[in-house]
């Protein structure tokens, strides 16, 4: 375990070893690995404000290499991350959050994921309305310009297909069927990185050294 | 709309194209 590690620069992890190990329980995550993402989250999070936590714009500016301006996905993703709704991303929220990504992570976890992002304004189904500004949104982050009416029939082609019911919202059964069906959909929720983390973030091996 | 004068947008599902956002791909974590 990590606790077995000793450094020799004075400690300064801002995590506790008890809570590597109890976060390495409830992911799928070893502690090994956890130290390895921690690497990642002190990049993260001390891109603009080193305070120990990810803030929107330190998000921001990893996913869209710049911290400025409005994005409807990147605070989609934030508020997803944010479990306790604090306004910043903590270590353990990050590890919860990536769990999911994980490439040996359950599918239905991936699909739950995938479908609270998409339910903007989180009333329990992704509705036709919602769908559309999202459309909008990838669009303007494109700099596509598409007609109406193509954007009209996109949508309209896409609730053909996804909203089995026919009342105008994809609920979260209808969107299960509908990603099974289309799996390539659930491409952005497997981060293969994950399944090596250690090797992606080599710096672990210069932080921590086993005792004699 | 003539069947071969169609958008070429026309066939791409809505959560294809929203799939495309550099925000939902975070292996951008991991990528300077």
């Amino acid at each position: 375990g990590c606790c077995s590690h000793r450094s020799r620069r004075p400690i300064n992890r801002g995590f506790a070893c008890g809570n590597m190990s109890h976060l390495a329980d409830e992911t799928r995550f070893t502690v090994n690995e956890l130290e390895a993402l921690y690497e990642l989250f002190k990049k993260l999070s001390s891109s603009i404000i080193d305070d120990g936590s990810i803030h929107k714009e330190e998000l921001q500016l990893a996913l869209l290499q710049t911290p400025q301006g409005e994005n409807l996905f990147l605070d989609r993703v934030f508020d997803l991350f944010d479990e306790k709704k604090n306004g910043v991303i903590e270590f353990d929220e990050f590890v919860h959050a990536l769990n999911v990504f994980h490439p040996y992570a359950p599918i239905d976890d991936k699909i739950d994921f995938a479908f609270r992002l998409y339910d903007l304004r989180q009333t329990g189904f992704i509705e036709r309305e919602e769908v559309k500004q999202m459309v909008i949104a990838i669009l303007m982050e494109s700099d596509v310009k598409l007609p109406d009416d193509i954007l009209e029939e996109i949508i309209e082609k896409t609730f053909a297909d996804a909203d089995a019911d026919k009342d105008g919202k994809i609920n979260k059964e209808e969107w299960k069927v509908f990603v099974l069906r289309h799996p390539s959909l659930l491409k952005n929720m497997t981060l293969p990185y994950l399944k090596d983390v250690t090797t992606v973030f080599p710096s672990y091996i210069f932080h921590t050294e086993v005792e004699d | 709309r003539s069947p071969d004068a169609q958008h070429p947008y026309t066939h791409i599902n809505a959560f294809q194209l929203i799939g495309m956002s550099s925000c939902l791909d975070l292996s951008g974590f991991f990528e300077k």
